[in-house]
């Protein structure tokens, strides 16, 4: 089939032909072109091991194993294009969908995401992230904003005061995302944008993730005594990362700005009929 | 009676507890979250009040708590609304408006009274058509948006029955 693309003024998206997912990005008035695979995966929450008794829980990110699954190798898709807004719809599973959305005169990219109910089934306990790779070679180097205060820098299996023998290859790379995750070669950056606090990480080069969801069915021991579980089928949640690709030296200005208008946004309130009559005073 | 204190009071709670790292039993969880709906209540007459003192007309505002996931019963069954957007940014702001309705056509006026390009896409995921138009907002002010729903018609032949609003 056809290569799949969504483009306004700014920017152009395209979508693998053949698996449905997000393949490339390109700035058109700043020629900047990269390769970025997105898709959503999880990992398997550790109920404990020969190394340790710790579970994953609402307290502890602990996955029993380093790599990821993906939740789906395909997503089923469907265009939408108009003169305001063009969308790509991606389905990958009965608990996971994603639109993938450029609206007329926009620099970024916006994703939102509905996951759950997280299946648990199995009997696995799921903690579900969407991943972003790109060719970038970043050195095992991430920014995150952690405490709504600076950008820090982070460093894979990294601590910049003492000494690290880093025990959990995942979890302790893993680290508070309030608003903003970026990676960078020192040309290009990618910025994520999110609309609420989440975890996040580059566990390769070139690579960005954050965890969206999770649904454990073991406590990890801290005090709480349940497991981080809603009952019933489960919660689901829908959100949003907002995606900016820019030369390293003009992408703070862009992710600030946006920054800005995410997150006090402009706030909607209806009124019947005609409405009130405007008054001077 | 508008009241802010009792959302005031929530949150502090919320934040006191690490409320949204799922750090709690199910029940204390459930509990938080019926605090939060009973602070979100008054707060909603507090604006409602503000908004009609702002504009020196009582009217009934409605609040749609469940925008986020394309439900809004007020805009998928009225043929004629409004549509308050306030800007808490210090600087003027563009947003693309989306609102779940019914389909058909639609046609939006600014608050200058000028026609606003609109389109309606259809969703899959909810079955919900949502209305999209760009609505352009004031620095620390809002903006009145009308929305009519023309059906089949020509949205032109509308357009001399609303009447210029403006708020700043």
């Amino acid at each position: 089939s056809p290569v799949l693309s969504i483009k306004n003024e700014y920017l152009r998206a395209s979508f693998h032909p053949d698996t449905g997912l997000l393949s490339m990005i390109e700035v058109l008035d700043r020629k900047l072109t990269l390769p970025v695979n997105q898709a959503f995966f999880w990992y398997n929450a550790s109920v404990g091991d020969k190394r340790s008794s710790q579970a994953s829980g609402a307290y502890i990110f602990r996955p029993s194993q380093q790599w990821p699954f993906p939740v789906s190798h395909l997503a089923r898709t469907r265009l939408v294009k108009t003169a305001l807004v063009q969308e790509v719809h991606q389905n990958f599973t009965a608990w996971c969908s994603q639109v993938v959305r450029l609206y007329s005169g926009q620099r970024h990219l916006e994703l939102e995401w509905t996951v759950g109910p997280i299946p648990v089934g199995d009997k696995w306990g799921k903690e579900i992230i969407s991943r972003f790779d790109t060719p970038l070679e970043t050195g095992g180097v991430f920014f995150t904003d952690s405490n709504g205060r600076e950008v820090l820098e982070r460093r894979r299996d990294y601590r910049p005061s003492w000494k690290l023998n880093q025990t959990e290859p995942v979890a302790g790379n893993y680290y508070p995302v309030n608003s903003r995750i970026y990676i960078t070669d020192g040309k290009m950056q990618l910025t994520v944008l999110t609309d609420r606090s989440q975890g996040g990480s580059s566990m390769s080069d070139g690579s960005l993730e954050l965890m969206v969801h999770r649904r454990l069915l073991k406590d990890d021991g801290r005090g709480v005594g349940e497991a981080l579980q809603e009952p019933g089928s489960g919660g689901w949640v829908r959100g949003r990362h907002l995606l900016l690709l820019d030369t390293a030296r003009e992408a703070a200005a862009e992710h600030r700005l946006l920054a800005e208008k995410e997150l006090l946004a402009p706030q909607l309130v209806l009124a019947p009929g005609q409405g009130p009559s405007y008054h001077h005073d | 009676h508008g009241d802010s204190s009792p959302l005031n009071q929530a949150m502090a709670v919320l934040q006191h507890h690490d409320a949204v790292s799922g750090t709690s039993k199910q029940h204390v969880a459930d509990d938080y979250a019926r605090q939060l709906a009973a602070g979100w209540g008054p707060c909603e007459v507090l604006l409602s009040n503000a908004l009609a003192k702002l504009s020196g007309s009582k009217e009934t505002f409605l609040f749609c708590r469940d925008l986020n996931i394309s439900i809004c019963p007020f805009s998928q069954t009225s043929e004629r609304f409004q549509v308050l957007v306030y800007n808490p940014l210090g600087r003027k702001v563009d947003r693309m408006v989306r609102l779940p309705v019914r389909k058909g056509l639609f046609l939006i006026k600014d608050p200058g009274n000028n026609t606003v390009p609109s389109t309606v896409v259809e969703l899959t995921s909810s079955g919900n058509p949502e209305l999209l138009f760009p609505a352009l907002v004031p620095a620390l002010g809002f903006s009145v948006y009308s929305v009519t729903r023309v059906s089949d018609q020509n949205p032109q032949t509308r357009s001399q029955h609303s009447r210029p609003q403006k708020y700043s």
